[in-house]
């Protein structure tokens, strides 16, 4: 009666409530802890101590190499056909403008297709707005990740983005953005929806739109931040490893409750509540706080590559980080066997109403880079339809969360990863 | 793409004995 036992105890039991407050107490104390910043490695350590204050010792760092960007004074100003003040956040990665900023006239496409249509003389010393409406986040993201690249190619001084979310209250969404090769980097940053749309709408009646940007910030790239894994040994297979991640470094707004403290604080929860409740499984489940994935899911590369002749032994991977709202199932890679023995596990999650199985070839974000490997996993399946509301801006704080979802959500993750963790038999690559 | 899986089709695919085993924990 596992599962039972686990669910009363998280949900209505003395467990009722914990993940919230912890995850409260965390994101008040750190607020964001951008990759490189000593905000993260301070976060880290409290991890570890919050761990070892549970009497669970199995707790190692991994070193990773990761990069700082700071953000510095950002500014937009429109100045044609009107004075307006425009709210921006840069994007990871972006150069800075020069001091006194780059004056120059807007050109706004919907789409790389119609920026590549443009002549060159069209695009030479404006700026690029990427107009793009928001479809699914793997869609319309790439406007963010490529969009400085793709207009610096045809002769663009700099480059912004209509957010990458659904809805806003003139809210603006950073986010990472990588330069390619043998371009010019130009300054690129995100604006809202709404003065997108604003652009937008003066562009197409013909009117000449000039804004001034300002931005500043620096970047370096030697810095040193950490893997966290927290190992809740098995009793039978103690080498095989079933994984429950989530990433503890976050962007520099907001406090990262939601992404991704929330998966944070669920897999942090897995080891300490079958530990509370002396809860056993034969093969060890490690607990993975990846570092700096918000940059390019760098700890999650540096661990591939550090246990790549390990990687036979990982049994299933999973991570949250698309939201902690209600759990409802999990979203699987695997084979059609592996899949399936998943849909039997989560038939025992009908009174929570989390037994939904969604097929996917590449769930997750760090956990993407072994699934590509060939090891099975998922990601949590969660009632995540605001999700992107608050993704990378100011409003991503624990005021998102939700205290009875939070405990659903440990309570699943970690019924889930026992389970697995338990079989007699390895889920099948 | 993400679809939503059809679990009828594992009908055949797990041993009586692991649906037994995993049933065992609820």
């Amino acid at each position: 009666d596992v599962v039972n036992e686990i669910l009363q105890y998280v949900i209505e039991g003395d467990f009722k409530g914990q993940t919230y407050d912890e995850l409260a107490k965390f994101v008040d104390k750190f607020g964001p802890r951008p990759s490189g910043t000593e905000s993260l490695e301070n976060s880290i350590d409290y991890m570890i101590q919050l761990t070892r204050d549970e009497d669970i010792n199995n707790v190692v760092t991994e070193e990773v190499q990761v990069p700082l960007w700071e953000r510095g004074e950002e500014k937009i100003t429109m100045h044609e056909p009107r004075h307006k003040n425009i709210a921006v956040l840069g994007l990871g990665r972006s150069v800075s403008t020069p001091p006194e900023g780059i004056t120059a006239e807007v050109v706004v496409v919907k789409s790389f297709d119609e920026l590549e249509s443009q002549e060159e003389n069209n695009i030479k010393g404006k700026i690029v707005l990427f107009n793009a409406i928001f479809t699914k986040y793997g869609e319309t993201t790439v406007y963010r990740t490529q969009g400085a690249t793709r207009a610096a190619q045809k002769g663009a001084v700099a480059s912004l983005v209509r957010s990458v979310a659904p809805f806003s209250i003139n809210s603006p969404h950073t986010g990472a953005q990588n330069y390619g090769e043998n371009v010019t980097k130009i300054p690129t940053a995100a604006i809202t929806i709404e003065d997108a749309d604003l652009i937008n709408r003066m562009y197409e009646r013909g009117e000449k739109v000039v804004l001034n940007i300002q931005m500043q910030s620096t970047y370096e790239t030697n810095k040193v931040s950490r893997n966290t894994l927290v190992d809740y040994k098995g009793i039978q297979y103690p080498e095989k490893l079933v994984i429950v991640s989530g990433h503890i470094d976050s962007w520099d707004v907001g406090q990262g409750a939601m992404d991704d403290g929330g998966g944070l604080f669920i897999s942090w929860a897995v080891p300490v509540i079958l530990h509370r409740l002396n809860l056993r499984p034969k093969r060890t489940i490690r607990s993975i706080f990846w570092t700096a994935e918000e940059l390019g899911l760098i700890g999650a590369y540096a661990y591939e590559e550090r246990h790549r002749n390990e990687s036979d032994n990982i049994n299933f991977i999973m991570e949250s980080d698309e939201g902690t709202f209600a759990p409802l199932g999990l979203e699987v890679a695997g084979s059609q066997e592996a899949r399936c023995m998943i849909a039997e596990i989560l038939k025992l999650f009908q009174s929570i109403n989390a037994s939904t199985l969604v097929e996917s070839d590449s769930p997750g974000s760090d956990i993407a880079v072994l699934v590509n490997t060939g090891i099975p996993g998922a990601s949590l399946y969660n009632a995540n339809e605001k999700y992107f509301w608050f993704h990378h801006t100011e409003g991503d704080t624990i005021t998102v969360e939700n205290e009875h979802e939070l405990d659903l959500g440990a309570a699943f993750w970690t019924a889930v990863a026992y389970i697995i963790a338990d079989l007699s038999v390895d889920i099948p690559r | 793409a993400s679809l939503p899986k059809n679990t009828e089709e594992c009908s055949n695919v797990l041993t009586e004995e692991l649906i037994k085993e995993i049933a065992a924990y609820d």
